[in-house]
């Protein structure tokens, strides 16, 4: 179902959460629950908002359903050592990237993702200075190599 | 028209806010 502009904040979550659908579910689970909470906020008023947030929502209790063993989506302490080891995960190859000047959209997109899931893991409750500082740096790398890339440029 | 489609709105949003606080609490 396309995604109403209204809520075209979430759609880099709800892209997250797909490409994780089969590489970790918990990923997936916990991206599209951010994406239902943030929705919520952003618009369940407009027929087609609703209707989309009424989807994820039936998505959400059918993963619930499938993954309702596992303890990282069982226990919310898991849950969220689960996200942060891998936003954390994430941050630190890019950066490691970054470090040895080797510049590339994989490098790119795991510095935006780190962001993505630093967000996510807002579920859990409020973000540490150090994630709120991680997520800043991750999402100001990304943005700034992509543009030097694009612009023919060498990032400092 | 109007305030039937207000309320069905409202009702469709308190359904999704309980569904959301159920599939929470169960966590």
């Amino acid at each position: 179902m396309a995604l109403p502009a209204q809520l075209r904040a979430i759609q880099h979550h709800l892209r997250t959460a797909a490409e994780h659908e089969k590489r970790d579910p918990v990923v997936a689970y916990y991206c599209r629950l951010y994406a239902m909470q943030a929705g919520m906020k952003l618009d369940s008023k407009t027929p087609e908002c609703r209707k989309f947030l009424v989807k994820l929502m039936d998505q959400l209790e059918t993963m619930k359903k499938e993954l309702g063993d596992n303890d990282s989506i069982g226990q919310e302490v898991v849950g969220n050592a689960h996200i942060e080891n891998y936003a954390l995960k994430m941050f630190l190859y890019a950066d490691n990237e970054d470090r040895q000047g080797r510049f590339h959209k994989n490098m790119i997109k795991s510095f935006y993702s780190a962001s993505l899931l630093l967000d996510v893991l807002s579920v859990f409750g409020e973000l540490s200075e150090e994630n709120i500082q991680h997520r800043k740096y991750a999402r100001w790398k990304a943005t700034y190599i992509h543009n030097c890339l694009k612009n023919g440029e060498t990032p400092e | 028209t109007g305030s039937v489609g207000t309320s069905v709105a409202s009702a469709e949003q308190d359904e999704l806010s309980q569904r959301l606080a159920k599939l929470r609490d169960q966590m």
